[in-house]
């Protein structure tokens, strides 16, 4: 473990007094190796070791006993005020209320709708899951499919002969008419998995936003995500303004590092975290949580 | 070694920067650099460009292990394709099923994730636009069932190769783990053998707990091959890098997209070219 290298670091200087900047130079470097192996961006572990250093260079640190215990503080603190905590979901608006998810292909997105749509039913609203996936195939089956196990209503997105015959935007425009029908207060959109690198479907999600203005656009991220995780968040937000993130396969082994270097690109919350495949399998975000995992 | 060289002053450290956020681990990163240091011809000048031809030809000898061909020509063939939930297993099936049927064999395809809402369907429609007969099961049968069928099917009828789809699993599920250690012992009892090959499919955006993945399967049920999907995004797929290198795995095929012809061969020319 980190704490156990950093302590190797310091074992061999007690007795010589005051730290010195080198020593404290070296006890980094086994930091920065930490937060890389965790898949945090490389641009963002030299911007967190640069601010971890300044905290470090300081009596505190420096005259202390236990040097390494000292920074692993810092650095612990640091990280849960990066990662930051859940903010509750813009639904206090007039209803009906949309979320949109949005996301890489494979993230999470069809899954988490359904695990929405069941956090939402707890906080006793009316959820209409909408699914507006038009590429892959059977995702709207698997949205149904996902609904009827909650007992959730699922938007009959027309299919004729395999192929869907509504477009994203006509889907949402026909959904939001039959949530006003029903008196459906919020609106979970399920999106197609897409590269950020790609126009055309970007510009679908773009269009969505223009047309129809959900009050949450959520970014779907596989936390396993490795060093594209920057880009690709800076894509999306740079795309759509997203609202926050959703963090999802918390529960597999991966340090999670993508989850501090999305948070620190885009600086919008860390909302929810998908910790399995059932639905109820889902809570909201604590830095806490995953901060130690991330230093390793 | 590059005093006076052609090389700016921050060239080693902009280079580091550029292998780890191409998902190459930092100890992979760095132990190409120091080699390459190691090889180069004494003092005296050397340019970026050269110093990049030489890093070029020290990662090409790093992938360029060699292997032996894929296990299942002249004879009827099975592969089974396992991996973590999501990185496109079911999607790569289809692409396999399809990229074999176009060199003349008669494919069928077992879908043996029998958990996931939607999972059957899924792969029905692939089969159906690919013309690929696929083997199904009903919801929450038994996966090891649905390949025992897919197998009986095989055997008996006029197919040479069956492709299993399995679900998609974290590594660290104990159960799922044993699960899919039970259809492959299914597999070889319905065939008397293994199957043939065991790829896991890695998802070129994930980080370095791909390498976590595919040790573990390969721990738990033995894994062949690897392919890695997802090259058509923003990662530059590093991580095959140690795949190969440090776990020994040959890189069989990359997926480049969500169409049923984008799987290719993979090449380390190619490879190598698009990383820096
Ligand atoms: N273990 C685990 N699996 C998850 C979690 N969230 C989703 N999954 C699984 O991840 C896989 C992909 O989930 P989907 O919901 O289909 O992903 P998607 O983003 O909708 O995929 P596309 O629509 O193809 O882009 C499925 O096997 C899900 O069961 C999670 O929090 N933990
Ligand atoms: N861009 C791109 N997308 C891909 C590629 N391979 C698969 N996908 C997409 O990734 C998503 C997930 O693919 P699936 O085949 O359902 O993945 P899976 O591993 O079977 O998922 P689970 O069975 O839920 O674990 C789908 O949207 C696919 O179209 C690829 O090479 N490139
Ligand atoms: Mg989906
Ligand atoms: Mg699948």
């Amino acid at each position: 473990a980190l704490s156990s290298k950093l302590e190797k670091v310091f074992k061999n200087l007690r007795g010589y007094g005051k730290l010195s900047e080198k020593n404290i130079d070296d006890a980094l470097k086994e930091v920065r190796l930490s937060l890389l192996e965790a898949d945090v961006n490389y641009v963002i572990v030299k911007e967190f070791i640069e601010s971890v250093k300044k905290k470090s260079i300081g009596e505190k640190v420096m005259d202390s006993l236990t040097p390494s215990q000292h920074i692993i503080k810092i650095i612990h603190d640091e990280l849960v005020s990066l990662l930051g905590d859940h903010e509750p979901l813009n639904i206090k608006t007039k209803p009906p209320v949309i979320i949109m998810l949005a996301g890489l292909q494979g993230s999470g997105k069809t899954t988490t709708a359904g695990k929405l749509g069941l956090y939402l039913r707890g906080l006793k609203r009316n959820v209409y899951l909408v699914p507006a996936d038009v590429y892959r195939p059977a995702a709207v089956l698997q949205l149904k499919k996902l609904g009827s196990s909650i007992n959730l209503p699922v938007y009959d997105t027309p299919e004729k002969d395999g192929k869907i015959t509504q477009m994203p935007d006509e889907i949402l425009k026909s959904a939001i008419e039959i949530a006003e029908k029903h008196a459906y207060d919020t609106i979970v959109v399920d999106t197609a998995g897409r590269l950020e690198i790609d126009e055309p479907l970007m510009e679908e999600l773009k269009l969505l936003k223009v047309k129809f203005s959900p009050n949450e656009i959520l970014f779907v991220a596989d936390s396993m995500l490795g060093q594209s995780a920057v880009a690709v968040a800076r894509a999306f937000n740079d795309s759509l303004d997203i609202t926050g993130v959703i963090l999802t396969k918390v529960d597999g082994d991966s340090r999670g590092g993508a989850a501090l270097s999305i948070k620190k690109t885009i600086n919008k919350p860390i909302k929810f975290m998908g910790v399995g495949e059932k639905l109820s399998e889902f809570e909201p975000f604590y830095g806490e949580r995953i901060a130690d995992r991330i230093l390793g | 070694i590059f005093t006076g060289g052609g090389l700016p002053p921050d060239y080693m450290e902009k280079l580091e920067e550029a292998l780890v956020l191409s998902d190459i681990s930092f100890q992979t990163a760095s132990d190409i650099i120091n080699s390459v240091k190691k090889d180069i011809p004494g003092a005296g000048s050397i340019t970026s460009g050269e110093f990049k031809g030489f890093l070029k030809r020290e990662i090409k000898k790093m992938i360029s292990k060699e292997f032996p061909p894929l296990n299942i020509d002249d004879k009827k063939g099975i592969i089974l394709i396992v991996g973590v939930n999501g990185v496109g297993k079911t999607t790569t099936v289809a692409k396999l099923g399809n990229f074999y049927k176009n060199k003349g064999k008669k494919v069928i395809v077992g879908a043996c994730d029998t958990f996931r809402a939607a999972a059957q369907e899924q792969l029905a429609i692939w089969g159906e636009r690919t013309g690929i007969e696929v083997v199904s099961g009903k919801e929450n049968q038994d996966p090891a069932s649905v390949a025992h069928d897919a197998v009986q099917k095989l055997k008996e009828k006029d197919f040479d190769l069956l492709i299993i789809d399995t679900a998609g699993r974290l590594h660290n599920k104990k159960h799922l783990m044993e699960e899919l250690a039970k259809i492959k012992r299914v597999i070889m009892k319905a065939n008397s053998t293994p199957p043939d090959e065991t790829f896991i499919i890695i998802d070129a955006s994930l980080g370095q707990n791909s390498i976590t993945q595919a040790a573990q399967f390969r721990e738990l049920v033995d894994i062949t091959g690897v392919i890695i999907t997802k090259m058509d995004g923003s990662a530059r797929g590093g991580i095959a890098i140690d795949v190969i290198h440090k776990l020994g795995l040959p890189v069989r095929f990359i997926g480049t997209g969500e169409k049923p012809e984008n799987i290719s061969d993979f090449s380390p020319e190619i490879f190598v070219e698009g990383l820096l």
